[in-house]
Parts: structure tokens; sequence; C-alpha cells
């Protein structure tokens, strides 16, 4: 479903150059459920980037069904990124002016739905992560934990066929990320393909393959024998 | 050295009522080591607020060196927050337009240090975090990890008596985790009282005493016997 061909990226600033991801190679298979981990820095959220089209590499291709996304055309790549993939954030990036309901529908509204039925699917998402009773809260008004699940939320708005979710857990406590694990295996039992960053071994645990980084390269990529 | 008296934090919105902390009664002694635990949305990030003195309680009071807090002059307050409080943010609160260095400089800026002794004191901190080799990029140029890594840095800018730590390690992988609460455990050796909010059995297992939370009062606290 899509294929990583000896990716690098590298940033550039002045003199100094970081290679933030050195020749990586990965083929995703439909319906998979991956972890991603390794240390602070290693290039984690950069190659999450990439797999959601928010970023190219400076070298090798990224292909989405078979297709090379750096020779889409820009309202084929935004359609996309609009239907068939959602993305959690790291640092949530919700609207502060908007409220959980609202950030949610986001995504819905960009795809030309419904006022009422936007807002009931964006309520029952709400629900879905325990928030039915913050539903009028704005982010500030939100604890970090309850941020980081509207994130979560915004992302399956559009029921996406792939979720990219960068650290889904990083901020709740382990029977709130226990929770959302156990929204993601049903998402993931939906047919759905889940590649997901974690720093939890719990949660990557639940996952049917896990594939490390370290400095940029891939360490190790092992699938759980059934 | 610290004295949250019968604390409660209510939040009113329209005709919504989120009681945020109801009747929370804590001692914190001089040179204590503490986590504070408990479910997402429960109250953890209002209370230390609290104890930074960035709120006030909406009833009961807090007091810090047998001072109430709520009946200090502004200069007095900020005073306190300047030199003897290190905080570190959940979500980091970084100055974008600063690069790593600049941002941990800022407390020391204000409270009126040299510049060649404040560069010099922020870069030594920027190595003890890991981040030596990233003091001169901004903000959006690092990864979530290591943008915790500066609030942290930061926060020790004052060399303050009480460092008050809000999730320090929920963006961090394991090794960069406990590699921050070696840290921790070397600035508590030198007499600072450490108060810590984490999700983390393994990071709360290294302090003295575990506060656990719950819907906004004190579900139980346990001080390690030795
Ligand atoms: N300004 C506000 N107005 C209304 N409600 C608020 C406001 N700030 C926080 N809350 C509510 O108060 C409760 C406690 O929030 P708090 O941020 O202290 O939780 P927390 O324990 O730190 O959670 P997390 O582990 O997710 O960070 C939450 O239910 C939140 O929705
Ligand atoms: N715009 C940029 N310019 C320069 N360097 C960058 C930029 N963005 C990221 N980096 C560097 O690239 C490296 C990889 O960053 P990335 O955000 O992918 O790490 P990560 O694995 O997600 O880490 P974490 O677990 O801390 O979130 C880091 O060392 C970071 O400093
Ligand atoms: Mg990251
Ligand atoms: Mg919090």
């Amino acid at each position: 479903i899509a294929q990583v061909d000896n990716v690098s990226k590298r940033y550039q600033m002045g003199d100094v150059i970081v290679d933030a991801l050195k020749n990586i190679n990965i083929d995703f298979e439909d319906g998979d459920f991956v972890s991603i981990m390794g240390p602070s820095g290693c290039g984690k959220s950069t190659l999450m980037n990439l797999l959601g089209c928010l970023d190219q590499p400076t070298e090798g291709r990224y292909l989405l069904g078979g297709q090379d996304v750096s020779k889409m055309e820009d309202d084929e790549l935004s359609a996309i990124r609009g239907s068939r993939l959602g993305f959690v954030f790291q640092s949530y990036n919700l609207i502060q002016q908007l409220s959980v309901v609202e950030n949610i529908e986001v995504p819905l509204y960009y795809q030309g739905h419904h006022e009422a039925e936007s807002r009931e699917r964006a309520i029952e998402l709400a629900e879905q992560v325990g928030l039915g009773d913050r539903i009028h809260h704005k982010p500030y008004e939100l604890s970090g934990g309850q941020q980081q699940r509207v994130g979560i939320a915004r992302s399956l708005a559009n029921d996406p066929l792939v979720i990219l979710a960068d650290e889904p857990t990083g901020n709740l406590d382990s029977k709130s990320g226990a929770d959302i694990m156990n929204f993601f295996d049903k998402l993931h039992d939906q047919g759905k393909t889940l590649i997901m960053v974690t720093h939890s071994d719990e949660m990557a645990e639940r996952s049917l393959r896990i594939i490390r980084l370290r400095d940029g390269v891939i360490e190790s990529d092992e699938r759980k024998r059934n």
C-alpha cells in the first residue's frame, strides 16, 4: 500500500548538515499494524511526515498505491491527504479558536460534507475517545492528554484507509492509553492500515510489526510470529 | 516548604461547571522527591499550575515558605517564580523565534545576569540534557523529545530550589527518559525539591513519594519505605 524506496532526508542550516534519514527502505502492506520506535531525535517524526505526504524526501522515492508521490498533481495529493490518510501529530496542532467538536469536523468540512451529518459523526468520535463531556471546550480548556485525544478523533473523521499516529499515547496514563489501543485494534479489524510511532513497549507489543530506527537508519524490522 | 491547604479549583463555562480539584491537602517537605500520577484529565496540570504560582485556587490557600501566595505582592511573586521555582511545561512553551541556547537563557536574562556568563551556563545545561549539538536550532527544527529537553534545561537556568516538572519524559524513549531521571536524581542529591507529574510507573518508582489523583481528589499519598 505504501513503499519507501531508498529515502534520505537532509536538513541544511548554514554549514550544519543534519541527515535525519539515510537510505530508508520499507514496504507497508495493506492492513498492516506497525509500530515505529527509537531514541528521541532518531528520525521517527521525519519519516511520518514523509509517509503522510507532509514533506518530501531529499533523495529516493515514496510510492503510495504504486504512484510516486513527488510526481502527483497538487489536487490529487490533497485528495489523498484529505480522504485516505489520517494523521495524528506529536504536538496535536489543534485550532485554538475552535471547540473540540469543531476541531474534529475540520477534515469533514474540507471534504464537503453536510453540517448535520458532520456534527453527528464528530460527536460520535469524541465519545469514542472519551471526550463526550468536553465537546464544547476549547483546546486550552483541556488537559494535555485530552488534546491528544481530540487529535486522534480528528484523524478518523474521514474514515481514512491509513492512519499515521505520531506518539498517540505519549501524554496518556496507561489506562487511557490502553483504551486508545483497543480503539486502534477495532480500526485494524475493520481493515485499516495503522502506522504508529510509540515510545511504549506495552503499546508496541499490541501491533504486528516493530520497526526500530536509530540515528536515521533502520536498526531492525520484525514481524510478530502468530 | 510548600503547603496546599484545602484547595479547590473550579472552571465555569456558561452553565457547565468543571471541578478540576476538590479539597486538596498536601504538605511538601524541603528536599522531597514526589511523583504525581493519575488518569488523563484528573487535575494534575491544574495542581502543578497552582504550585508554580501560575494560577490561583478558587477556594483554600497555597502557602510557599509559610506565606499565603494570594497575599503576596506582584513583584515578590515574580521574584519567587524567577529564582526559586523552575517549571517544565507539559507542552514545552518554547519561544519559536529563539534558538535552543537563547530559550534556555531567557530566565537568566530576566534575573539580570551578564551575557557571557548566561551563555556559558545555558550551553552547559544544553549539554546536560543531551542537546550540545543542537544549540543553534530553533524549536521547529527539533524533535518533540528534544523540545521537551530544552524545557527541562530552561527550568534549571536559575538553579531553583523547587523544580516542578509536568510530564518531563512523556515524549522520550526509555533510555532518554532514564538519562533525565539520572539528572533529576543528581539535582535531588544537591538538596533540591522535585515535584513531577508522570504517567510512567518506571519513572515514578525512582521518586520517594507517589501522590495519586483521580477526578480532582487525592486517592492515595504514599512515601517509599527505605
Ligand atoms: N480553562 C479550563 N476551563 C474548563 N475546564 C478546564 C480548563 N482547564 C482544564 N480544564 C479541565 O480540568 C480537568 C483537569 O485538567 P488537567 O489539565 O489538570 O488534567 P491532567 O491531569 O493534567 O491531564 P493529562 O494527564 O491529560 O495532562 C480536565 O478535565 C479539563 O478538561
Ligand atoms: N527543520 C529541521 N532542521 C534541522 N534539523 C531538523 C529539522 N527537523 C528535525 N531536525 C532534526 O532531525 C532529527 C530527527 O527529528 P525527528 O523529529 O524525526 O525525531 P524523532 O525521532 O521524532 O524524535 P522524538 O522521539 O524526540 O519525537 C533531530 O535530530 C532533529 O534535531
Ligand atoms: Mg517525534
Ligand atoms: Mg496534564
